[in-house]
């Protein structure tokens, strides 16, 4: 079975989005068969891969609802080996529209489970800026979390808190849920704030932090309007470069599980 | 009474945090009176501004759920003229606790009208990067709204969604609701996504976006890990000039009304 990792944050614009894309894009460049979840009601990542608003037809919303089962929702893109389930702004009243069921924490868990994803090597999923029942339903599905990390001040503040609430996951509904680790983005050596955050990061959490870290680079950010990801957009920059590096680091971590 | 202001964007990190504190310290500069109410569980306001965990023992979550009255929560800050009602992370629980209560969108505003604020010429709320209950109660009980917008693609797709959203709070529960404006924010003239965006937006948003735009500049980052606005870290710096310049722009765009 696939392995399924959670890339999740509740600080805002910290580069979750832009890690699944980049990051299964890069294993997907090296041979892996990778299905993207989008989990976000802001549909991101399904945009940054141009599944444009048409092709949204069947979601990650009706899967979780039940009206769907995942494999009907699978949607190939333009990257060979890399697919995805998109997401729409209905996903944003899944809170309410789900708040009585008893089945509420394991929906996705479920769909996945059930689905025939016998093909696929890795599943990430991309999840909101909060820990509502979207993150949670993606923590519940995982066997491990990503989590990516602004270097800035107030990125820091929400670590410990985003660590307890996987560690609360782990002990009540989903024992094998590790961290799989925490990526240094928006990494500026320029900048003071920087060398801060990593040394401050590397000291307290040490082996979770993974040796490849994400420059700033505005390729990154250019990719997604042209809706294809930067190693499409342009493979020799210095983003683009990075997540090759952290696929690599990453595959090395899962296999010597 | 104070006009009361949402800071508010689903998208996440865009720079309302840093909004809401350098347009509040901004304002209480120029001898205006602001309290700041921090409605975000990450509680980053009542961080950058100092309040430690500890001296948040009246919180937001507490005047959302009716045990304490917002008088009771607000703080003083090392700026003159500008209070907070701080944060904790108990509040991302609030959909759950009150989705049974059928005044569960009109409690921030009621909390705030029952408040003696006549002493107050501004209220900033300060709103998570969602369009859950806590960003719903902001939309109610404000009497317009300011968006950060990062000079980003991704940025700009979830505006067309915002607005839509304050447009249905307007039409149902909050007929004062006006778009106070829009705020360009991260703003690099070096960077060819910067004048996509503006133009882009300048064109279809016309007068509703702010002449001020807010430049990246790192001072803005670094004042959060002092506890205190950028304009007292670094009066000079680019970015505390145009929170000032943002500052007055707000107050000719209220006055005119
Ligand atoms: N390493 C990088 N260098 C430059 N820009 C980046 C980098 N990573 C992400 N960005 C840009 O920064 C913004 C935030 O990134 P992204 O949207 O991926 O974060 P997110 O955590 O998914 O945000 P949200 O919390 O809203 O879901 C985007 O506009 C993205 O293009
Ligand atoms: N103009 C700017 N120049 C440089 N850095 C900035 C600027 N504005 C904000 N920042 C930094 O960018 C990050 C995101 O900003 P901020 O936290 O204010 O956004 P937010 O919209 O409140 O995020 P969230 O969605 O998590 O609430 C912070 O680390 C902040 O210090
Ligand atoms: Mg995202
Ligand atoms: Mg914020």
């Amino acid at each position: 079975p696939p392995r399924i990792i959670a890339i999740t944050n509740q600080k805002g614009g910290v580069g979750k989005t832009t890690t699944t894309i980049n990051l299964g894009a890069s294993l997907a460049l090296m041979g892996e068969r990778v299905l993207l979840v989008d989990m976000d009601p802001q549909g991101n990542a399904s945009t940054g891969l141009g599944i444009g608003q048409a092709a949204r037809d069947i979601t990650s919303y009706d899967v979780l609802m039940g009206h769907e089962t995942a494999g009907a929702a699978i949607l190939p893109t333009a990257t060979p080996g890399l697919s995805i389930i998109p997401a729409t702004p209905d996903l944003s009243s899944i809170d309410l529209e789900l708040a009585g069921e008893r089945d509420r924490i394991t929906r996705l868990r479920n769909a996945l489970r059930d689905a025939d994803l016998g093909r696929q090597d890795y599943v990430l999923i991309d999840c909101p800026p909060s820990l509502n029942l979207l993150t949670v339903n993606a923590l519940v599905a995982a066997d491990g979390v990503l989590v990516p990390l602004q270097c800035e001040f107030f990125a820091l503040e929400g670590i410990t808190q985003l660590l307890r609430t996987v560690g609360e996951i782990r002990q009540s509904s989903n024992k094998a849920l590790i961290t799989q680790g925490i990526i240094l983005t928006m990494y500026d050596q320029r900048n003071n704030l920087t060398s801060d955050v990593e040394t401050d990061v590397r000291e307290n959490l040490g082996a979770l932090v993974f040796k490849t870290v994400i420059p700033r680079n505005v390729r990154l950010s250019e990719a997604p309007s042209h809706g294809i990801p930067a190693l499409a957009y342009d493979p020799r920059s210095s983003g683009s470069q990075a997540y090759v590096a952290l696929a690599r680091e990453l595959r090395r971590r899962v296999r010597a599980r």
